[in-house]
């Protein structure tokens, strides 16, 4: 379903490489729950950003649902991005001078769906998150952890095959983040939506059926719990 | 030291108002070690932009070595601001377009040292913090936590005599989180330093001396420990 083979980043920094990823192999089963932890600056979002088809790598192949990734157009990239995959930025990028729920029903823009439809979706999937009566709020007008979770509803809205999380937690409280997990957990189990999450929190990860650790853009363990 | 009595702040949304804070009152000395908790959405940040004088509240007196900061005038307010107060954001507030060690060295501008002495401290907190050989990368060049360690080194770098932290270790390993407490522990410690640090991790608010729990907008626990 997803398989990476060897996959290397190098970031030029002046006339210095620096390699952010050396090399990194994984192959996820359609329908697993998988959580990725390692130290701050050891190549976790660089990785997700690859497999989001947000960048692409200085090295190795990537395989979705069967094809390469690397020979695909502008035009099918583009479907993979917004009909298979719903992706959680580490920094939210939420649009700043639209409300919550106009954030959310962005990726539904290119669906063809009326806007009576685009809005009831929004407005189920803010509430699914705990944001109701929010839905109106700008960004600036929202706390840190509210304008997260608005970042993982849009992730959510356009129902992907695959969520791609990138610690969707870092800014919530036990109960909340708790929550949010029952909800991913819920998505996984009935839907068969695969996910990848990185997160730094222990408990966060015990939810996932796999725990896979970088450490200086390697992967230096992959076990089962 | 730090004293607020009754202090309110409303949010106005259409013609609703929205009471982020419903009258809050608390003491903390110098040199005390506060840990602030609480649920998403329940006031945390609102009540550290007030203490960061950012912002200002809609009722109630807050009162900073003696002086009512509401009477202040705009240059004594500049004062508290950038000699006294050191202030790491939750959502960080870096420059993008220029490198760590620049937006480090911002609060000594107004200082009068000279670039050579800007550029040393700069350098020395960098390296507390854990981002030896990361000075010249700009935000956009660094991972979220590498990120959250620049606010958090820009903070420490005029050595205020107050640091408010919002969440500094919520994209953080759990290593990496833990050599951040450590320093914040000696700099408490050692310098009578004042922390004030919203978290919502457990672990975290063990390092302080004292928790206070926010829930709507209200105080509901203030233990020490
Ligand atoms: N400009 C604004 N207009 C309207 N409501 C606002 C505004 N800013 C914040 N709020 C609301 O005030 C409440 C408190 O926000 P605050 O940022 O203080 O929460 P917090 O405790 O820091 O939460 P988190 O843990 O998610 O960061 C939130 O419910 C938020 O929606
Ligand atoms: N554009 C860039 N140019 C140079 N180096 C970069 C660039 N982007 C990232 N890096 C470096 O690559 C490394 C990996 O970054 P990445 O964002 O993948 O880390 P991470 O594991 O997600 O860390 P965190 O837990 O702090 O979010 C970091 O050390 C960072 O400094
Ligand atoms: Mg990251
Ligand atoms: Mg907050």
């Amino acid at each position: 379903f997803i398989k990476v083979i060897d996959i290397a980043k190098k970031y030029k920094m002046g006339d210095v490489d620096f390699p952010a990823l050396k090399g990194v192999s994984l192959a996820i089963d359609r329908g697993e729950f998988v959580a990725i932890m390692g130290p701050s600056g050891s190549g976790k979002s660089t990785f997700m950003n690859i497999l989001g088809c947000l960048d692409v790598p200085t090295d190795g192949r990537y395989f979705l649902e069967g094809q390469e990734v690397g020979s695909l157009d502008k035009d099918d990239l583009a479907v993979i991005r917004n009909k298979k995959i719903g992706f959680v930025f580490q920094s939210f990028n939420l649009l700043a001078r639209i409300s919550a729920i106009e954030n959310v029903e962005l990726p539904l823009l290119y669906n063809g769906l009326s806007s009576k439809d685009r809005l009831q979706r929004g407005i189920a999937v803010l509430s699914a998150v705990g944001l109701k009566g929010k839905e109106y709020h700008r960004p600036n007008q929202l706390s840190g952890g509210e304008q997260q979770r608005v970042a993982i509803a849009r992730a959510l809205v356009n129902n992907p095959s695959i969520i791609l999380a990138d610690e969707p937690t870092g800014n919530l409280d036990s109960q909340t983040s708790a929550e949010l997990m029952t909800l991913f957990k819920q998505l996984n189990k009935e839907k068969h939506i695969t996910i990848v999450m990185v997160t730094h929190e222990a408990d966060i990860a015990s939810y996932a059926d796999r725990r896979v650790c970088f450490k200086d853009g390697e992967i230096i363990k992959d076990e089962c719990q």
